[in-house]
């Protein structure tokens, strides 16, 4: 691109610093709620010594990343998704040739930093390109997809594009303010019925923090949300590339009744701001219920105390008594997890044998802690055990995770074994909202007992296909592959059963029609359904791999796992992103980040941005000290022969590994 | 809307038109034995033809009342209420919902059945015209089996002929359109003046119809239906018919 006379003056303005980024374009393309996102950035080192480059991107943690490919003074390295001992092998042998890199992978809450460096002498010209593929999950009735924006400095060429393709229409489109007032009427929207094309592309001028900073105030979260249009309910089949996904989102139904047991972590270390959020969202959060509803409250440290022994219904008259109790607790004491939440179980137990409970409503307990337990059973291999056993089919558990000090993953486990979902809440960031913001998201069940299912004859390595609840702003969704046929129709029969009503859709759709449309689209994913049931069936497979009862088991679903990874350059925790020159002279590394200690976070190191974006800025870790990282290129002459435009070997190399 | 009657004993068909006022809620089948009211909301077409406003139904509402269960369907959708809960379903889905003794069977941008008990059976047609047609709109066709096991006590517009009435036709001639014959009917103790016309029936085929020879009565059926046609406007859509 060429710049305008007046950029020009500013780009040479930049130069007078050490690096400069002469671009940074992130492209995002989503089908069909299936995102392929690029960032490319383009790099000169534009000082009198050779020095460190570094590209940094922030992705979500959901994200597989597919390809990562460098170009360092007009030498490619292209990446490939490789099985990790052969990646590791082939680094290992490079690194023996003194040719090798490291790229850190640090990972924080929901965000993942990517971030590589590379040595290059003055004058040099590097572009980094970063692919990776993540699904959309609809929330409170909308998708929302950000872009974590941290140029780190003013780029002449700074352009963001999302193009958005949703074969049934999109519905809304709004770009939320997170990036900062200023770039309101910067950010172009244009839309039509099935497309929509967002672009923020701030002019030097305008990417300053005040007039003659230099600093960039590019900083944040750029964030597009959307919802599509939904002409029925019995949901969308969608078809390309040999693939289905059917997205079944129904509304216009009444809400099934809810018993709820809230389970709440009043141990010492609640006190303060994390009990005064709780307390104020349970007080809005018992305001929603209704007369239909029945719920109790149980508050635990190392004792375990019930509002009611009993549910009650959601009058006016209980609900006012449940805050009056909510708002008296005094946090102190230990952790007492397994006993509250065996009580819960009681409690629901006890009332599906009185009666009380109509047998279409649903049940749950909503379960918020801030730490591990600390009283009473400890163990929480013993209380994953415990709550599973006691739990009935008809019961589901819902986990809320305050803070850092609270093992997630384990919330997680309990709440997915038992037909719930967990969230973990960040208690410097208006904690009341986050937990409100969850309870919205449960609290309106629309159906149970859900089964997507297609004849055996036309569909196969079909995606979890039956679902405990459905709740009203979700999405439920189903992928698979078609098997050939001669028909160019395929049919999907959904069952659920909603409040009082027992209820059969069927879609039929015609096989061939998306390929053509997605043809005819410009900036549309056309490989999106393929990627698709990939990225689904990984997921799930890493899910059960977790929860995996024996090595045998554990090593079939490992091999499953790793064979579609590398069939679709996906990223996992089992599978490598092996970076080589295009004459596999020298190699990087890229793994999949482990999971962060809980506990582990108050000495975390910050990557930068994210602090003008609302909501919860995850505090980024990372487990390993950062590498002193180098690339060596093209072949590293000896120390001692070593010139000033020469390249540095590197003194030591490390890799993220964490499998 | 036009109406069919089929008579099974009498081997014959008898129709006759209703032309009322839009917005207007038709009794079809009130049967208080049973709790089953059927009514018929009017709508009118976009402008007038020949001076004349056509009506059709726009709405039809099946309520059952021992569930307590509405079904309502209109060009738009079909809304399911039993009084606290309340779900809708649009035209583009072909689905079947059971609820107690009720079941409800749509068919994609065709039709809706509602059975009630394995014993009583309402079919609506869902007729989509031009969206951009100056004068047609979007309208509904209702459809009741004679083999309907309705109480003693059913009556409207359609219940009525539950109970078939002895009809006689004579003096068949040539009428003023000579590709209409006219006749004498006798009915329910009233000497009708009939005309041999048809009408159509869309179950079958949906675009063209089917053509069902009729003798055709005037004046929105007087004679024929007791009493006047005015008598079977009900206030609400779930209202049964007070005779």
């Amino acid at each position: 691109a060429v710049l305008t006379s007046e950029e020009q003056e500013d780009f040479e303005a930049i130069r007078g610093d050490d690096i400069t980024v002469k671009s940074y374009k992130v492209e995002s393309r989503i089908t069909s709620r299936f995102v392929h996102t690029t960032v490319k950035s383009s790099v000169v080192n534009s000082g009198s010594k050779a020095q460190s480059i570094g590209f940094n991107v922030q992705i979500p943690k959901r994200a597989f990343i597919t390809n990562f490919t460098m170009n360092v003074n007009g030498i490619v390295f292209v990446g490939s998704v490789k099985e990790k001992t052969v990646a590791r092998n082939l680094y290992a042998q490079a690194r023996a040739r003194g040719k090798s890199a490291g790229i850190v992978r640090a990972n924080s809450l929901d965000m993942e930093t990517f971030k590589t460096e590379v040595h290059i002498p003055p004058g040099s010209n590097i572009e980094f390109e970063l692919h990776y593929q993540e699904m959309m999950s609809r929330k409170l009735g909308m998708y929302e997809h950000t872009l974590h924006l941290q140029p780190g400095r003013l780029v002449p060429h700074f352009q963001v594009d999302i193009y958005i393709f949703e074969p049934n229409g999109i519905s809304m489109i709004q770009t939320p303010h997170t990036l900062g007032k200023q770039f309101i009427d910067i950010i172009k929207v244009t839309q039509t019925k099935h497309k929509a094309h967002i672009s923020l592309k701030p002019t030097l001028q305008q990417q300053r923090k005040c007039e003659n900073c230099t600093e960039t105030i590019i900083d944040g979260v750029f964030a597009v949300q959307y919802d599509v249009e939904r002409e029925s309910n019995t949901g969308e089949l969608q078809v390309s590339d040999g693939h289905f996904v059917h997205f079944f989102a129904p509304s216009n139904l009444s809400p099934l009744r809810k018993n709820i047991v809230f389970v709440i972590d009043v141990s010492g270390s609640m006190w303060g701001v994390k009990m005064k959020q709780t307390v104020e969202a349970m007080q809005a959060i018992l305001d929603d219920l209704t007369i239909d509803d029945y719920f109790s409250i149980i508050d635990f440290n190392h004792n375990v105390r019930c509002w009611s022994e009993e549910l009650v219904p959601g009058s006016s008259i209980q609900v006012k008594d449940a805050k009056k109790y909510i708002q008296n607790i005094r946090p102190n004491g230990g952790t007492n997890i397994n006993e509250a939440l065996m009580r819960a179980v009681q409690m629901l137990v006890r009332a599906s044998n009185q009666g009380l409970i109509d047998p279409r409503s649903v049940s749950m307990i909503i379960l918020v802690s801030d730490g591990d337990p600390t009283v009473g059973e400890i163990k929480l291999s013993t209380i994953q055990k415990n709550v599973k056993r006691a739990m009935r089919e008809e019961f589901s558990l819902f986990s809320l995770g305050i803070g850092f000090d609270v093992d997630y993953d384990f919330l997680e486990r309990i709440a997915t074994e038992n037909r719930g979902i967990a969230q973990r809440i960040y208690a410097n960031h208006n904690a009341a909202d986050q937990l409100q913001s969850f309870y919205r998201r449960v609290s309106s069940p629309l159906l149970r007992r859900i089964a997507i299912q297609f004849p055996d004859d036309s569909v196969s390595e079909v995606t979890q296909n039956r679902f405990d609840k459905y709740f009203s702003g979700s999405e439920l969704v189903v992928a698979g592959k078609v098997l050939p046929s001669e028909s160019n129709t395929l049919t999907s029969l959904i069952t659920a059963s909603a409040a009082r009503l027992d209820i059969t859709l069927q879609t039929d759709v015609d096989t061939t029609e998306l390929d053509a449309e997605l043809a005819k689209q410009e900036h549309s994913f056309t490989g999106f359904a393929r990627q698709m049931w990939a990225y689904m069936t990984v997921k799930q497979l890493l899910s059960e791999r977790s929860l995996a009862p024996s090595a045998v088991k554990k090593r079939k679903i490992t091999q499953q796992i790793m064979s579609i990874a590398l069939e679709h350059q996906f990223v996992t925790p089992l599978t490598t992103l092996l970076v080589e020159s295009q004459d596999a002279t020298e190699r990087l590394l890229a793994d999949s980040p482990k999971d962060p200690k809980h506990g582990c976070c108050s000495g975390g190191l910050g990557l930068g941005g994210g602090s003008s974006a609302p909501g919860p800025t995850p505090v980024h870790v990372v487990y390993h000290p950062p590498p002193w990282v180098q690339m060596t290129t093209p072949a590293p002459p000896s120390q001692a022969e070593k010139g000033p435009e020469e390249w540095t070997l590197p003194k030591r190399v490390t890799i993220v590994d964490n499998d | 809307p036009h109406f069919i009657v089929h008579l099974p004993r009498g081997n014959m068909d008898v129709c006759f038109n209703i032309d009322s006022k839009p917005g207007h809620i038709l009794n079809l089948v009130s049967d208080s034995g049973t709790g089953l009211a059927v009514n018929g909301q009017l709508i009118g077409s976009k402008k007038m033809r020949k001076n004349k406003l056509n009506t059709y139904f726009g709405t039809i509402s099946i309520y059952y009342q021992p569930e307590g269960i509405g079904v309502t369907v209109s060009t738009t959708g079909i809304n399911v209420t039993d009084g606290r809960n309340n779900h809708t379903f649009a035209w583009a889905s072909t689905a079947e919902i059971t609820q107690d003794g009720v079941r409800i069977s749509i068919i994609k941008e065709e039709q809706v059945s509602v059975t009630m008990n394995d014993s009583i059976k309402v079919t609506v047609l869902l007729h989509r015209v031009w969206k951009k047609h100056p004068i047609n709109v979007d309208f509904l066709g209702i459809y009741v089996p004679s083999n309907n096991q309705y109480s003693p006590l059913v009556h409207g517009l359609i219940g009525q002929f539950s109970r078939e009435p002895e009809v006689r036709v004579y003096n068949i001639g040539q009428g003023v359109d000579p590709l209409k014959m006219e006749a004498t009917m006798e009915v329910k103790g009233n000497r009708l003046h009939v005309t041999r016309g048809w009408q159509k029936d869309y179950r079958q085929d949906k675009k063209r119809g089917s053509n069902i020879y009729c003798w055709f009565i005037h004046n929105s059926g007087k004679g024929f239906i007791d009493g006047h046609y005015t008598d079977y406007i009900v206030p609400q859509l779930h209202s049964f018919l007070h005779r």
